[in-house]
Protein backbone atom coordinates (compact mmCIF):
# COMPACT_ATOMS: atom_id res chain seq x y z
CA UNK A 1 0.00 0.00 0.00
CA UNK A 2 0.96 3.36 -0.87
CA UNK A 3 -0.15 7.20 -0.38
CA UNK A 4 -1.61 7.42 -3.91
CA UNK A 5 -3.44 4.05 -3.36
CA UNK A 6 -4.39 4.96 0.51
CA UNK A 7 -6.02 8.90 -1.18
CA UNK A 8 -7.26 7.47 -3.95
CA UNK A 9 -9.09 4.81 -2.06
CA UNK A 10 -10.98 7.29 0.42
CA UNK A 11 -11.45 9.67 -2.63
CA UNK A 12 -13.32 6.74 -3.89
CA UNK A 13 -15.19 6.05 -0.30
CA UNK A 14 -15.56 9.79 -0.24
CA UNK A 15 -17.52 10.00 -3.82
CA UNK A 16 -19.33 7.22 -3.06
CA UNK A 17 -20.76 8.82 0.43
CA UNK A 18 -20.94 12.64 -0.90
CA UNK A 19 -23.42 10.48 -3.86
CA UNK A 20 -25.62 8.26 -0.81
CA UNK A 21 -25.86 11.09 1.23
CA UNK A 22 -27.26 13.70 -1.62
CA UNK A 23 -29.92 11.48 -2.15
CA UNK A 24 -30.73 10.25 1.40
CA UNK A 25 -30.61 14.29 2.16
CA UNK A 26 -32.55 15.51 -0.51
CA UNK A 27 -34.71 12.61 -0.85
CA UNK A 28 -33.70 13.08 -4.41
CA UNK A 29 -31.80 11.52 -7.12
CA UNK A 30 -32.47 14.08 -9.69
CA UNK A 31 -29.15 14.43 -12.15
CA UNK A 32 -27.82 11.16 -11.10
CA UNK A 33 -27.23 8.76 -13.92
CA UNK A 34 -29.24 5.47 -12.58
CA UNK A 35 -27.02 3.66 -16.28
CA UNK A 36 -23.46 4.79 -14.36
CA UNK A 37 -24.93 3.64 -11.46
CA UNK A 38 -25.79 0.20 -12.86
CA UNK A 39 -22.43 0.11 -14.79
CA UNK A 40 -20.22 0.43 -11.07
CA UNK A 41 -22.18 -2.08 -9.47
CA UNK A 42 -21.44 -4.48 -12.18
CA UNK A 43 -17.99 -2.98 -12.05
CA UNK A 44 -17.56 -4.34 -8.74
CA UNK A 45 -19.57 -7.34 -8.68
CA UNK A 46 -17.14 -8.66 -11.97
CA UNK A 47 -14.05 -7.48 -10.00
CA UNK A 48 -14.79 -8.93 -6.45
CA UNK A 49 -15.88 -12.48 -7.25
CA UNK A 50 -12.12 -13.39 -5.51
CA UNK A 51 -14.01 -11.49 -2.33
CA UNK A 52 -14.47 -15.20 -1.01
CA UNK A 53 -11.82 -16.91 -2.32
CA UNK A 54 -8.74 -15.18 -2.16
CA UNK A 55 -7.69 -13.16 1.37
CA UNK A 56 -5.58 -10.04 0.71
CA UNK A 57 -6.49 -7.61 4.09
CA UNK A 58 -9.09 -6.92 6.35
CA UNK A 59 -8.62 -3.17 4.29
CA UNK A 60 -9.27 -4.93 1.45
CA UNK A 61 -11.93 -7.04 2.19
CA UNK A 62 -13.86 -4.20 3.77
CA UNK A 63 -13.70 -1.78 0.87
CA UNK A 64 -14.51 -4.77 -1.28
CA UNK A 65 -17.75 -5.50 0.81
CA UNK A 66 -18.30 -1.69 0.97
CA UNK A 67 -18.62 -1.16 -2.56
CA UNK A 68 -20.51 -4.01 -3.60
CA UNK A 69 -23.24 -3.14 -1.12
CA UNK A 70 -23.33 0.94 -1.37
CA UNK A 71 -23.65 0.31 -5.37
CA UNK A 72 -26.63 -1.97 -5.20
CA UNK A 73 -28.03 0.72 -2.00
CA UNK A 74 -27.21 3.03 -4.95
CA UNK A 75 -29.12 1.53 -7.46
CA UNK A 76 -31.76 0.58 -5.63
CA UNK A 77 -32.20 4.14 -4.52
CA UNK A 78 -32.37 4.97 -7.91
CA UNK A 79 -35.21 2.68 -9.93
CA UNK A 80 -37.24 1.87 -6.61
CA UNK A 81 -36.68 4.17 -3.59
CA UNK A 82 -36.12 7.43 -5.03
CA UNK A 83 -37.67 6.56 -8.51
CA UNK A 84 -40.24 9.47 -8.97
CA UNK A 85 -37.30 11.93 -8.85
CA UNK A 86 -34.84 9.61 -11.40
CA UNK A 87 -34.84 11.99 -14.64
CA UNK A 88 -35.07 9.06 -17.28
CA UNK A 89 -35.76 11.72 -20.29
CA UNK A 90 -31.82 12.86 -19.77
CA UNK A 91 -30.33 9.45 -18.78
CA UNK A 92 -30.40 8.36 -22.35
CA UNK A 93 -26.83 6.69 -22.87
CA UNK A 94 -27.32 3.59 -25.14
CA UNK A 95 -25.01 1.37 -22.38
CA UNK A 96 -25.13 -1.44 -25.02
CA UNK A 97 -22.66 0.27 -26.96
CA UNK A 98 -20.57 0.10 -24.35
CA UNK A 99 -21.05 -3.15 -22.84
CA UNK A 100 -20.61 -5.19 -26.19
CA UNK A 101 -17.23 -3.44 -27.28
CA UNK A 102 -15.78 -3.85 -23.59
CA UNK A 103 -17.31 -7.28 -23.34
CA UNK A 104 -15.57 -8.36 -26.74
CA UNK A 105 -12.15 -6.45 -25.65
CA UNK A 106 -11.54 -8.28 -22.92
CA UNK A 107 -12.68 -11.22 -24.70
CA UNK A 108 -9.72 -10.90 -27.08
CA UNK A 109 -6.93 -8.36 -24.70
CA UNK A 110 -6.45 -10.16 -21.02
CA UNK A 111 -3.68 -11.36 -19.25
CA UNK A 112 -4.82 -15.01 -19.39
CA UNK A 113 -7.97 -16.46 -20.97
CA UNK A 114 -9.37 -18.20 -17.71
CA UNK A 115 -13.25 -16.85 -16.77
CA UNK A 116 -12.18 -14.97 -13.45
CA UNK A 117 -9.50 -13.11 -15.33
CA UNK A 118 -11.43 -12.69 -18.17
CA UNK A 119 -14.00 -10.82 -16.14
CA UNK A 120 -11.55 -8.97 -14.27
CA UNK A 121 -10.57 -7.08 -17.58
CA UNK A 122 -13.85 -6.85 -18.36
CA UNK A 123 -14.30 -4.85 -14.97
CA UNK A 124 -10.74 -2.91 -15.62
CA UNK A 125 -12.17 -1.90 -19.24
CA UNK A 126 -15.80 -1.21 -17.90
CA UNK A 127 -14.99 1.21 -15.22
CA UNK A 128 -12.71 3.31 -17.58
CA UNK A 129 -16.12 3.99 -19.67
CA UNK A 130 -19.08 3.99 -16.64
CA UNK A 131 -18.90 7.53 -16.32
CA UNK A 132 -20.11 8.31 -19.92
CA UNK A 133 -23.79 8.13 -19.37
CA UNK A 134 -23.50 10.17 -16.45
CA UNK A 135 -21.22 12.84 -17.98
CA UNK A 136 -23.73 12.41 -20.96
CA UNK A 137 -26.95 13.26 -18.87
CA UNK A 138 -25.32 16.26 -17.31
CA UNK A 139 -23.99 17.64 -20.64
CA UNK A 140 -27.95 17.10 -21.62
CA UNK A 141 -29.36 18.74 -18.85
CA UNK A 142 -26.52 21.23 -19.21
CA UNK A 143 -25.65 21.85 -15.36
CA UNK A 144 -25.13 19.68 -12.24
CA UNK A 145 -25.78 20.49 -8.40
CA UNK A 146 -22.68 21.48 -7.31
CA UNK A 147 -22.89 18.03 -4.59
CA UNK A 148 -22.97 16.22 -8.04
CA UNK A 149 -20.11 17.92 -8.99
CA UNK A 150 -18.27 17.17 -5.81
CA UNK A 151 -19.43 13.46 -6.41
CA UNK A 152 -17.77 13.42 -9.82
CA UNK A 153 -14.42 15.45 -8.78
CA UNK A 154 -13.79 12.62 -5.97
CA UNK A 155 -14.84 10.01 -8.42
CA UNK A 156 -12.36 11.08 -10.68
CA UNK A 157 -9.73 11.81 -8.23
CA UNK A 158 -9.34 8.16 -7.36
CA UNK A 159 -8.42 7.11 -10.99
CA UNK A 160 -6.18 9.68 -11.31
CA UNK A 161 -4.40 8.76 -7.73
CA UNK A 162 -3.95 5.44 -8.83
CA UNK A 163 -2.43 6.20 -11.48
CA UNK A 164 0.74 7.82 -9.48
CA UNK A 165 0.17 4.30 -7.45
CA UNK A 166 1.28 2.59 -10.68
CA UNK A 167 3.87 5.10 -11.02
CA UNK A 168 5.22 4.73 -7.68
CA UNK A 169 4.62 0.35 -7.92
CA UNK A 170 6.60 0.38 -11.12
CA UNK A 171 9.77 2.05 -9.89
CA UNK A 172 9.74 0.70 -6.19
CA UNK A 173 7.85 -2.77 -6.94
CA UNK A 174 8.78 -3.42 -10.22
CA UNK A 175 4.74 -4.15 -10.30
CA UNK A 176 3.16 -3.21 -13.87
CA UNK A 177 -0.16 -4.19 -15.34
CA UNK A 178 -0.61 -2.76 -18.41
CA UNK A 179 -4.58 -3.08 -18.85
CA UNK A 180 -5.09 -1.34 -15.29
CA UNK A 181 -3.20 1.43 -16.63
CA UNK A 182 -4.16 1.79 -20.14
CA UNK A 183 -7.85 1.85 -18.81
CA UNK A 184 -7.02 3.73 -15.98
CA UNK A 185 -5.69 6.54 -18.42
CA UNK A 186 -8.52 6.39 -20.76
CA UNK A 187 -10.84 6.82 -17.81
CA UNK A 188 -9.02 9.57 -15.51
CA UNK A 189 -8.82 11.40 -19.60
CA UNK A 190 -12.65 11.42 -19.73
CA UNK A 191 -12.91 13.66 -16.61
CA UNK A 192 -10.53 16.15 -17.96
CA UNK A 193 -13.02 18.11 -19.12
CA UNK A 194 -14.90 18.10 -15.99
CA UNK A 195 -11.91 18.59 -14.15
CA UNK A 196 -11.22 22.13 -16.09
CA UNK A 197 -15.29 23.15 -15.41
CA UNK A 198 -14.92 21.77 -12.02
CA UNK A 199 -11.53 23.69 -10.97
CA UNK A 200 -12.55 26.91 -12.52
CA UNK A 201 -16.22 27.01 -12.16
CA UNK A 202 -17.45 25.11 -8.96
CA UNK A 203 -14.69 26.16 -6.29
CA UNK A 204 -15.50 29.82 -7.34
CA UNK A 205 -19.15 29.19 -6.16
CA UNK A 206 -20.41 29.52 -9.73
CA UNK A 207 -22.54 25.90 -10.99
CA UNK A 208 -21.43 23.92 -14.30
CA UNK A 209 -23.25 24.41 -16.92
CA UNK A 210 -21.16 22.22 -19.78
CA UNK A 211 -22.21 23.09 -23.42
CA UNK A 212 -26.11 21.53 -23.24
CA UNK B 1 5.11 -10.75 -16.66
CA UNK B 2 3.24 -12.89 -13.98
CA UNK B 3 -0.42 -12.93 -14.65
CA UNK B 4 -1.32 -14.76 -10.75
CA UNK B 5 0.40 -11.75 -9.66
CA UNK B 6 -2.01 -11.44 -6.56
CA UNK B 7 -4.47 -8.60 -7.10
CA UNK B 8 -4.40 -6.25 -4.13
CA UNK B 9 -5.59 -3.54 -5.86
CA UNK B 10 -9.46 -2.47 -5.49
Amino acid sequence: MNIFRLVGDMSHLLAIIILLMKMWKSRSVAGISGKSQILFAIVFTTRYLDLFTSFVSIYNTSMKVFFIGTSYVTVYFIYQHFKPTYDSNHDTFRVEFLIVPVGGLAFLVNHEFSLLEILWTFSIYLESVAILPQLFMVSKTGEAESITSHYLFALGSYRALYLLNWIYRYYFEGFFDLIAVVAGCVQTILYCDFFYLYITKVLKGKKISLPA
Amino acid sequence: HNVTMRKDEL
